[in-house]
């Protein structure tokens, strides 16, 4: 028999309202659908009764493709290429308040240490309270290089500090931290700009909390359109999430996702594996 | 966007030459996708669609309203339902010491929701003071303590401390004198049980007339299962949402209140000190709505 569009979409919505339930924001659930009806509209199945398995089964395959994006980044690779032509790697991180960003770093310092690859970190968060001893306890515990300045110093002056110490030194990373900001906000969002201007980094890594509802979706549009995100790392994964938002971000940025927070320790960073998300988002 | 949404739904209905079930599908619809792109929690989004739907269709109009006017109105007192009709203030009374303890997930805001909810009160002449009793995040106490020093409100914690509950006492101790005093705890979420154990003890240990339970407007579908568990460690008595300065609607605050059966009391919206406010509910109610 063939599926037709009729019988197809009572499924559809049934998925649709799933993957809400599962934090995908509400018009990409849409889009994917409206996708789905196109893709299996004519399709020929033996039995009507497989119907919702052919359905699932299709929903899975597509929601493998948006999130195993096409351009892939190993995250490792890259710094060691830069290490290879003897110039520092240089990552900016960048999202809204509270999402993460300074815990990342120490991670992310923490693995590369494990690698042999040696850090310094620019505090460039010169605005919010108690930033700089934030990361500074983390630079003290990892035994890394911090570069800061007063509080109400140039973001950008620090960074570009930082770049400085780094080749003079021979320091194969820069990690740099920014100041929380909301996406609406247009002054903060021509600031962030102008930090990646004058710091031109390899790698712009937005971090996303994995709790995230529907905003997931503006948030990742309005630093991609912006700022220009090249990686997503999502964070408190370990939060028993659904994982919709993995969803959100890779559908509107096309960007992959590079790791995934998984705790508060320096360890609880994990690779990020699309299959795992599929399953959890479809359930 | 959101707004524009539901405003083009209600406009449609403002122009159907007849009010009639079609009609109200369409709305009801309407603000079913509305609600799930505020985050309202998918269940409560199909239960109070449900209800808004029986109302407008097998509800007696009143007499002197308009169908169309019915309409509105049910849709309207089916949100302020869950939300209260009116504010509830955080009562604070001068020389009657009120110890409020804030928690909630990590990053939600905390930290500076306590240094904002001092200023409020200094403001209204009441003596604030704070406690610093998250003992795990680098810089906690300095980033209290630097809040603190802005508005010159006292401020108790020890940065080497690993026993929240030893400081929280002694800070108690030392602020006996005070109106209000606000204690910020470690951020903390449903899974991480050892936190979730401590957290409940030191509600126990301390006694404090309130707990205050900060939610990020940003949430998503998760704000129910996590507030749930939240009111099962520390009987919630008040809600905080933040970060309503931004595009979210904070649709996870109303799953807040459904699971805790606490009352949204303030609305944190940036993140200066002054960014403070009491909640009102017809105000929320618009913003879920656009
Ligand atoms: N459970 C859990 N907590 C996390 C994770 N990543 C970060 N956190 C916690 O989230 C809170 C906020 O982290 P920060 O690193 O300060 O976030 P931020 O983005 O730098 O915040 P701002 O600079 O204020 O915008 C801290 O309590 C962290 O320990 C994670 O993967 N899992
Ligand atoms: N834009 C905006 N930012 C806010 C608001 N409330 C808090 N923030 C910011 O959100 C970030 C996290 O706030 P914190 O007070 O550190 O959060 P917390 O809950 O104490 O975090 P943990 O102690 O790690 O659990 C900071 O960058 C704050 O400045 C708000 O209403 N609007
Ligand atoms: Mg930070
Ligand atoms: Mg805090």
């Amino acid at each position: 028999t063939e599926l037709k569009a009729e019988n197809l979409r009572p499924i559809l919505s049934e998925f649709k309202l799933t993957l809400i339930e599962n934090d995908v924001a509400v018009p990409v659930a849409e889009r994917i659908c409206e996708e789905m009806e196109k893709r299996l509209n004519g399709l020929q199945i033996k039995r009507i009764e497989d119907k919702r398995k052919i359905v699932e089964q299709n929903l899975r395959e597509v929601l493998l493709e948006i999130m195993t994006t096409n351009e892939r980044i190993d995250f490792l690779k890259t710094v060691e290429e830069k290490r290879k032509k003897n110039e520092p790697f240089v990552a900016l991180f960048v999202g809204i308040n509270g999402t993460g960003k300074t815990t990342t770093i120490a991670k992310v310092a923490h693995l590369l240490n494990k690698k042999g690859c040696t850090v310094v970190l620019a505090c460039s968060d010169t605005y919010r309270a108690g930033s700089i001893e934030q990361l500074e306890t983390h630079a003290k515990r990892l035994g890394i290089k911090m570069i800061k300045h007063k509080y109400g110093a140039d973001p950008a002056a620090v960074a570009y500090d930082a770049i400085c110490h780094a080749k003079a030194h021979g320091i194969h990373a820069v990690l740099i931290d920014t100041a929380g900001r909301m996406q609406t906000n247009k002054n903060l969002m021509n600031e962030l700009a102008k930090i990646k201007r004058v710091v031109n980094p390899d790698l712009t890594v937005l971090t996303v909390d994995a709790l995230t509802g529907n905003d997931a979706v503006v948030q990742a549009e309005e630093f991609h359109k912006n700022v220009g995100i090249d990686a997503t790392i999502l964070t408190k994964v370990d939060a028993d999430v659904k994982g919709g938002a993995a969803l959100s971000v890779t559908y509107v940025t096309r960007k992959p996702i590079i790791f995934v927070g998984t705790g508060q320790s320096y360890d609880a960073l994990e690779e990020f594996k699309p299959e795992k998300f599929v399953e959890m988002i479809i359930r | 966007r959101l707004g524009a949404s539901l405003h083009e739904a209600l406009r449609k209905l403002f122009k159907a030459a007849v009010v009639d079930e079609a009609v109200v599908k369409e709305l009801i619809r309407d603000v079913q996708r509305a609600l799930l792109q505020a985050d309202v929690n998918v269940q409560l989004v199909l239960d109070i669609s449900k209800r808004i739907e029986e109302r407008a269709l097998k509800e007696k109009v009143p007499p002197g309203i308009s169908r169309r006017e019915h309409v509105i109105k049910v849709v309207y007192e089916e949100l302020t339902r869950f939300l209260g009709e009116k504010p509830v203030p955080l009562k604070v009374e001068p020389g009657k010491r009120k110890v409020l303890m804030l928690v909630g997930i990590q990053g939600s805001g905390k930290t500076t929701a306590a240094a904002k909810l001092a200023r409020y009160f200094q403001k209204r002449g009441l003596k604030p003071a704070l406690i610093c009793a998250d003992t795990y995040r680098p810089g906690a106490f300095d980033q209290l303590q630097q809040l603190a020093s802005r508005i010159n409100v006292p401020v108790y914690g020890d940065p080497k401390g690993k026993d929240p509950v030893k400081i929280a006492l002694e800070g108690l101790r030392l602020f006996n004198d005070k109106d209000i005093v606000i204690v910020d705890t470690a951020g903390r979420h449903k899974e991480e049980q050892a936190l979730i154990k401590e957290m409940k003890m030191l509600e126990e240990k301390i006694k404090p007339d309130e707990v205050m339970l900060v939610i990020d407007g940003t949430i998503g579908q998760q704000a129910l299962v996590q507030a749930k568990a939240f009111n099962e460690a520390t009987s919630i008595g008040s809600i905080l949402l933040t970060k309503l300065d931004g595009s979210a609607r904070g649709g996870g605050a109303l799953s807040a209140v459904v699971a805790t059966g606490a009352p949204i009391k303030f609305i944190s919206t940036g993140e200066k000190i002054e960014d403070i406010e009491p909640f009102v509910p017809s105000r929320f109610v618009g913003r879920l709505l656009g």
